[in-house]
């Protein structure tokens, strides 16, 4: 009955993932190998940063409140496409969130750890999500309409030039893994359902959620990656690598928010304040 | 709770859009 329990609880949480997150893996490894009718527009240069501006509004017309338009129509680059980023953040939050909601028991614990493990989650999951979209080379944009190059991001002053490098590094080793979608899925619910993050009340009723996840986890991984042995071992490995990632992006972002002249969007401000 | 007003609306509204 529990090895039963635990398939289940596997296909609802890809079914929660393939439901929330628009672009999955297998999706976003297509629009990578320009498998698509129309590739995606590649932004190399502030000229086709430019002209950006022109091809992925055409495609989104209805669509005013889209990050990417908005943000092109600022003046600066660096501005601009800090405010890219975090459009693309605030809108992963938003699905997250939902994706947190149907893992089985989330709904049910204290609104205020809720919150906390949001809080404290949501970038490394973000994270997580954030490799399906990225190759050596660069990062799918704009629901994989557009791809900006590795090189020209690094090639931004700092310290915005310092904002995506460590994500394409992490990204590179994960991406090793050659996880799927609905190894993904179970892994960002673990991420979301952790019992070690500062401030839970009910500390006890978020380790038995995340014991079932985490279970869920290896038994899939057994199913579906038989001949990697070391595969989940090497996965939890990931959440101490993740978590250092978000340590040094949100000390990053404080100091792009002290020393440039730019805004943080209010959900990102609750975020980040008093986090570590 | 005043802290993570966002947060705390997401969690309580389903899909409500957060502008930019």
């Amino acid at each position: 009955t529990q090895l039963a329990d635990l398939k289940t609880l596997a296909r609802q949480l890809h079914e929660a993932y393939l439901r929330h997150f628009h672009l999955s893996k297998a999706k976003a490894r297509i629009f990578l190998a320009g498998k698509t009718s129309t590739p995606p527009f590649v932004i190399h240069d502030l000229d086709t940063l430019q002209q950006a501006q022109q091809i992925l509004a055409t495609h989104m017309q209805g669509d005013e409140k889209d990050g990417l338009v908005s943000a092109l129509q600022e003046r600066e680059t660096e501005s601009r496409l800090f405010r890219c980023c975090q459009h693309t953040s605030v809108e992963t939050v938003t699905q997250l969130t939902e994706f947190a909601k149907a893992v089985p028991g989330f709904a049910n614990l204290d609104l205020n750890d809720q919150v906390t493990l949001l809080k404290y989650g949501v970038h490394e999951a973000f994270f997580t999500l954030l490799a399906s979209c990225m190759n050596k080379d660069g990062l799918l944009v704009a629901h994989g309409k557009g791809f900006i190059t590795r090189e020209f991001l690094k090639s931004l002053r700092r310290p915005f030039s310092d904002l995506l490098e460590p994500k394409f590094q992490f990204a590179m080793c994960f991406n090793a893994l050659q996880l799927d979608d609905s190894d993904l899925a179970l892994f960002v619910a673990a991420i979301i359902c952790c019992g070690d993050r500062p401030g839970l009340a009910n500390v006890s009723h978020i380790e038995f959620i995340q014991e079932s996840i985490i279970h869920a986890l290896q038994l899939h991984l057994q199913a579906n990656h038989p001949d990697n042995t070391f595969l989940f071992p090497k996965l939890l490995q990931k959440l101490a690598d993740l978590r250092q990632l978000v340590t040094e992006h949100a000390q990053l972002v404080q100091d792009i928010k002290k020393t440039q002249d730019t805004s943080l969007h209010p959900l990102l401000q609750e975020i980040y304040k008093d986090m570590y | 709770k005043e802290k993570h007003k966002i947060l705390h609306r997401l969690l309580q509204n389903s899909t409500s859009p957060v502008d930019l």
